[in-house]
């Protein structure tokens, strides 16, 4: 492998298909989603809308914060909020054509990334092991 | 940068020094460890012993999984279990004189990795985020 294979790799080569994304929705209740994350094992997960577009991101992080209380751990907000009150919208979305460099730069930021085609529809996720282990095969060479 | 400079890198120019690094000791109880994790906003940090000696790593999926329980969330569990008992000792080490290509391969798999001197004190970690922007500074030029 050459700089210039590497620059020139191909990101859908290196993503999770959506089939095999564990993600939530944005009407689902917090509930829903620390139990998807704790079955899981994930830190994060893509959220949905019902249409299968792309929301945001929650994480355990952004639902332990929002139950964490000054007194105690306010457990009933779990079932009492909605995942689109607390995911984070705001997310670098990677397009299917875009380039390993721009993969590589957003990645430096995010655990993982988001992949969406020409109309919008989520394709699946680019983690930062997938490109880690491409760059160690580039340079174990 | 060559190939060359990049494989000679000392990762010790990358880590994050130990004295901020946010860890926590295995003897505290995991309630403490969760507010730490909370606080800081990380999902996982180092676990030392009263000697500064790392013991393993501890992070919100290994505390949530203790304390989610069948029938409910058993949180006076945070109370009750110690660091010791939850956190992951198996976990790989880097040493200060390691290669970058060991710390590549090895970040594969870890989110990051804590190194120690010869003598086995702890002295920071190297997080996936600060190869990766390596590696993009390599890229781009
Ligand atoms: N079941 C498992 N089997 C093997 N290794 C596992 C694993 N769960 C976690 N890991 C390892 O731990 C890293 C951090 O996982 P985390 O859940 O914090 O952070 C993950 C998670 O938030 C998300 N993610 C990964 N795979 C996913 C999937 N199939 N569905 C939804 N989210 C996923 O992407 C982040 C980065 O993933 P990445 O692979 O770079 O990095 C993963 C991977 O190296
Ligand atoms: N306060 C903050 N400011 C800016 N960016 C932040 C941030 N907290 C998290 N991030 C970003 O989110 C990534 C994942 O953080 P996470 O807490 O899951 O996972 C973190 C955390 O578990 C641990 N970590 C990082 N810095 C630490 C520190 N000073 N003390 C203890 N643990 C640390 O290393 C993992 C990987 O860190 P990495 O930098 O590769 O990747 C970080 C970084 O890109």
């Amino acid at each position: 492998l050459t700089t210039e294979d590497v620059l020139n790799k191909d990101i859908m080569d290196l993503i999770i298909p959506s089939d095999v994304v564990a993600h939530v929705q944005t009407i689902n209740p917090l509930e829903h989603a620390l139990l998807v994350l704790v079955k899981t094992g994930y830190s994060a997960v893509p959220v949905l809308d019902i249409d299968n577009k792309l929301k945001g991101i929650i994480s355990k992080t952004m639902i332990l914060n929002n139950i964490f209380g000054i007194e105690r751990i306010e457990f009933e907000k779990l079932s009492k909020r909605k995942v689109q009150e607390v995911m984070k919208a705001d997310i670098p979305i990677l397009k299917v054509h875009d380039d390993f460099l721009t993969a590589l730069k957003l990645s430096i930021d995010q655990t993982f990334l988001c992949v969406e085609d020409e109309e919008g529809f989520f394709k699946g996720i680019l983690p930062r092991s997938a490109l880690l282990k491409y760059l160690n095969h580039f340079l174990q060479d």
